[in-house]
């Protein structure tokens, strides 16, 4: 270091300029490291083009701050089923959109649907899940299918909807509804309200249709 | 708070940015683009006990305290800092999922003598 030069706060001789930044670099990785509880950097061995990743998050962010699709609209205000379980019944609905170029050219190879539940109270508490898919004249929804399960506590639950996402797709429609047709005294049984962590979501495993290549024969 | 210029010798904050992709990270932790990894440096002469960044009436509490236990004149305090921040990360863990976490306390925002 420069003679006489001091550092300020320990009364060491100040290091060299380009001595004190590498210390502090270090300092700054091995800081935030151990703040992750990592032991060294993650290898990325695909990092995605950071643009796309970029462009994929400010999507889904737009997405629920405006529309939120992956939110349940509160149709459950005493929406009463005439005809469907008993008469005391409610139900909500979610609607999932699937963005445009994801329809056309996409095979569904699998899909999940992620419900919390928050249960009421203790004991088995049964739902009714219906997925829904628009008619042919887009004015009504038809029950693509119907699953009864028993919830027992509160906690994430899956649903295998993988067919009839492929169905929605083909027919050109990129738009999933799901029911949840519950008993009255249960109030909603998503977790309302909390931050956007606990929010139904679907998952889906796709393989872009390859135009099908002419086979020479 | 004060920031140290040049040749501040007294408490101040110490502005360093660490640029992920200078040091080759930029792959892994895709926001934000760097860490400000400030710090506190600089002497807290007795005059100075208690000040800047934090209440006067904490640095006249405190200089009574040492005029009334006649504390050893060389004491002195230390430069630490008195606002900090969370670091809020967005980035690949080892099994490549995207992880956002907030880190608390690692930004300093302002120093202060004690």
């Amino acid at each position: 270091a420069p003679r006489g030069v001091w550092c300020p706060a320990c009364g060491l001789a100040a290091l060299a300029p380009t001595t004190q930044r590498d210390v502090l670099i270090a300092l700054a990785k091995q800081s935030i490291l151990s703040k992750l509880r990592l032991s060294d950097r993650p290898n990325i061995t695909q990092p995605m083009p950071r643009g796309a990743l970029l462009t994929a998050l400010h999507r889904m962010y737009a997405q629920r701050t405006d529309v939120s699709p992956g939110m349940p609209r509160d149709d459950s205000t005493s929406h009463l089923h005439p005809g469907m379980g008993s008469s005391t019944s409610r139900s909500v609905c979610l609607h999932f959109h699937f963005t445009q170029e994801l329809a056309g050219s996409t095979e569904i190879l699998q899909a999940t649907l992620y419900l919390f539940w928050a249960v009421p109270g203790p004991g088995t508490h049964p739902v009714t899940v219906r997925l829904l898919q628009p008619d042919p004249t887009g004015l009504n929804t038809t029950v693509a299918s119907e699953t009864r399960l028993e919830v027992q506590r509160a906690g994430w639950a899956t649903l295998d909807v993988g067919q009839a996402v492929q169905s929605l797709f083909s027919q050109g429609s990129p738009r999933l509804t799901v029911e949840l047709e519950v008993a009255h005294d249960w109030g909603s049984p998503l977790l309302a309200g909390h931050s956007d962590s606990h929010w139904p979501f679907v998952a889906a495993q796709a393989r872009a249709r390859l135009p099908h290549q002419i086979q020479q024969r | 708070s004060i920031d140290c210029r040049g040749d501040s010798r007294m408490c101040c904050r110490q502005e360093f940015f660490v640029d992920f992709k200078e040091i080759g990270w930029e792959d892994w932790i895709i926001q934000p683009e760097g860490y400000h990894m400030n710090y506190c440096a600089g002497l807290c002469p007795l005059h100075m006990a208690g000040i800047p960044g934090l209440a006067a009436s904490f640095h006249t509490a405190v200089l009574n305290l040492i005029k009334a236990n006649s504390a050893d004149a060389a004491m002195d305090s230390c430069c630490v800092p008195t606002q900090r921040r969370p670091l809020s990360l967005l980035y690949y863990d080892q099994h490549s999922n995207i992880i956002k976490t907030d880190i608390p306390d690692m930004i300093v925002d302002a120093c202060g003598c004690t």
